[in-house]
C-alpha cells in the first residue's frame, strides 16, 4: 500500500476515459479498461461505473512527455504509464504514455496488462517486489488471470473480499530460489547462459553475474506455454528446443524458428509418449538424449533421426539412477540429473554418480 | 578522476532512476553526502528487486534500470 494506506471511502467508483490512443480501436481501449477494472472487482466489493462527462474518481487519459501533471513521460519505452493513489483531484487518475505502441496482444505493450497494474495504484496498491505479482513495477506480459496471492491479499486488506465471490484462481507466488525443497522443470544452456525453468518462470544465470535473474517465461517468449517440461540447446544450430506436453518449440535466441511448434513425435518418439521429462545435448557426440518415464532415446542431430536400438532403460544405462528425472544438463563430461530437490552429478565416462547436492546449488544456494 | 563517458552515462541514468523511484534527493549537496545518499538509495533499489546488494552499478542493476516499467515510485511518499 501507499503510505497512510490511502483508499476510496466508498465502494462504487466512477471512471472516465478522457481520450483514446490511435494505436487501437476505441472499442478495444474500452474493453481493455473495463476488463482491467473487472480484475479488481472480482476480488473486492468494488463496482465501477463509467461516466461520459464531468469529473470521475478515476480519470483515464493518454498523453506524451509533459502532459499536465508535472510528471512527464519519456518517449518510447522506459516509463509506460503512471497512476495516482485514491484521493480528490488528481487522486486515482491514470495516465498512459502515448509514445508507446499499445496493443491487444504481446507484440508491443499490452494495454490490458498495463491498465490492470495502473488501476491497482488508482485503488491504493503500491508496488510489490514479488516478480509474479501484477503490482511488480517492471512490465511483463502474461496470460490468464493476472492477480497473484500477493495482489489479492493487498487489495482485500483495503476493501475486503467480494461478498458474491466468484471463484478466482490466483497465480502462484514466484518460486524462491533458496527454498530447500525447490525442484526444477527443465534446465538448458542458451548462448553461454544457463536457463532454469520452474512453473511459469525461469532463472537466467550468466557466468559473470553473481545473482540469477527471475523472469516470467511469457515476458520473453510470449508464444510459449506457461510451463516447460524439458529443454536443450544445440549450439551448432544456435537453437534451443523447448518441450511442453506433446509439442516442441525451436528458438533462435528470442525468435521462434519457422515451422514450429511441432509435435514431439516428429523426432521419432512413439505416439504413446505424451511428454518429455528431460532432454540434454551431448556436444562431444552430437547426440541428444530424450528422457520420458523410465526410458530414454538418443537423437542424432546430424542426421535428424532417432538412433536405432532405442529406447533403452535409464536404470540399465545409468547405474545408480533409477528414478525419473525433472531435468538433465551436461557440462565438461558430467551429466547433472535433477530429481525433486536433489541434483546428481554423474560421470558420463565412468558411469557412476560422483556427487549429490541440492538442486538449487545451481542457483548459488 | 573524471568519469569515462560510458560510466558517466550509467551514473546519470542511475541517478535519474533513483530520484524518480527511490526518492534520491535532487539538488546541490556536499560531495560526500551525495555519494552516500546515492549508495543508500541504490542499495534500497537492489533490495527491493532482490538483486545482490552491492551498492554499485553492476550489470544486473543496470539491466533492470533499463527495462520498461511503471512510473510510480517503488518506495516512499507519492506526491
Amino acid at each position: 500500500h501507499f503510505p497512510r494506506h490511502l483508499k476510496w471511502q466508498k465502494n462504487e467508483i466512477t471512471f472516465r476515459i478522457i481520450n483514446y490512443t490511435p494505436d487501437l480501436k476505441k472499442a478495444d481501449v474500452d474493453r481493455a479498461i473495463r476488463t482491467a477494472l473487472n480484475v479488481w472487482a472480482d476480488v473486492t466489493p468494488l463496482t465501477f461505473r463509467k461516466l461520459h462527462e464531468g469529473t470521475a474518481d478515476i480519470m483515464i487519459s493518454f498523453g506524451s512527455r509533459e502532459h499536465g501533471d508535472y510528471n512527464p513521460f519519456d518517449g518510447p519505452n522506459g516509463l509506460l504509464a503512471h497512476a495516482y493513489p485514491p484521493g480528490p483531484g488528481l487522486g486515482g487518475d491514470t495516465h498512459f504514455d502515448e509514445d508507446e505502441r499499445w496493443t491487444k496482444d504481446s507484440s508491443a505493450y499490452n494495454l490490458f496488462m498495463v491498465a490492470a497494474h495502473e488501476l491497482g495504484h488508482a485503488l491504493g496498491m503500491s508496488h510489490s517486489s514479488d516478480p509474479g505479482a501484477l503490482m511488480y513495477p517492471i512490465y511483463q506480459y502474461i496470460t490468464g488471470f493476472p492477480l497473484s496471492e500477493d495482489d489479492i491479499e493487498g487489495i482485500q486488506a483495503l476493501y475486503g473480499p467480494n461478498p458474491n465471490s466468484k471463484k478466482v484462481k490466483p497465480r502462484p507466488v514466484a518460486p524462491t530460489k533458496c527454498d530447500p525443497d525447490l525442484s526444477f522443470d527443465a534446465v538448458t544452456e542458451l548462448r553461454g547462459e544457463t536457463i532454469v525453468f520452474k512453473d511459469r518462470y525461469y532463472w537466467r544465470l550468466h557466468p559473470q553475474m553473481p545473482e540469477p535473474d527471475l523472469v516470467v517465461i511469457k515476458s520473453t517468449w510470449p508464444f510459449l506455454p506457461n510451463k516447460v517440461d524439458a529443454a536443450y540447446e544445440n549450439p551448432e544450430k544456435d537453437q534451443v528446443i523447448m518441450f511442453s506436453g506433446v509439442k516442441m518449440w525451436a528458438l533462435n535466441g528470442y525468435t521462434l524458428v519457422d515451422g514450429y511448434p511441432k509435435y514431439i513425435h516428429k523426432l521419432g518418439l512413439p505416439k504413446s509418449i505424451r511428454k518429455v521429462d528431460a532432454a540434454v545435448h551431448i556436444k562431444d557426440t552430437g547426440k541428444t538424449l530424450l528422457f520420458a518415464d523410465e526410458q530414454y532415446w538418443s537423437y542424432d542431430e546430424a542426421t535428424g533421426t532417432m538412433d536405432r536400438k532405442y529406447p533403452r532403460s535409464i536404470e540399465d544405462d545409468f547405474p545408480g539412477m533409477n528414478d525419473e528425472f525433472d531435468a538433465v544438463a551436461y557440462h565438461y563430461g558430467q551429466l547433472y540429473f535433477f530429481h525433486e530437490n536433489l541434483q546428481y552429478e554423474y560421470s558420463y565416462n565412468a558411469r557412476k554418480v560422483i556427487r549429490i547436492q541440492r538442486s538449487n546449488s545451481i542457483l548459488s544456494c | 578522476l573524471p568519469l569515462t563517458p560510458a560510466n558517466g552515462d550509467k551514473r546519470l541514468l542511475a541517478e535519474r532512476y533513483l530520484k524518480r523511484f527511490y526518492g534520491l534527493p535532487a539538488g546541490l549537496q556536499g560531495r560526500q553526502r551525495s555519494a552516500d545518499a546515492f549508495q543508500t538509495q541504490l542499495k534500497e533499489m537492489q533490495k527491493f528487486f532482490k538483486l545482490k546488494i552491492t551498492g554499485t552499478l553492476d550489470d544486473d542493476t543496470m539491466q533492470l534500470m533499463e527495462q520498461a516499467r511503471c512510473g510510480v515510485p517503488d518506495v516512499g511518499e507519492y506526491n
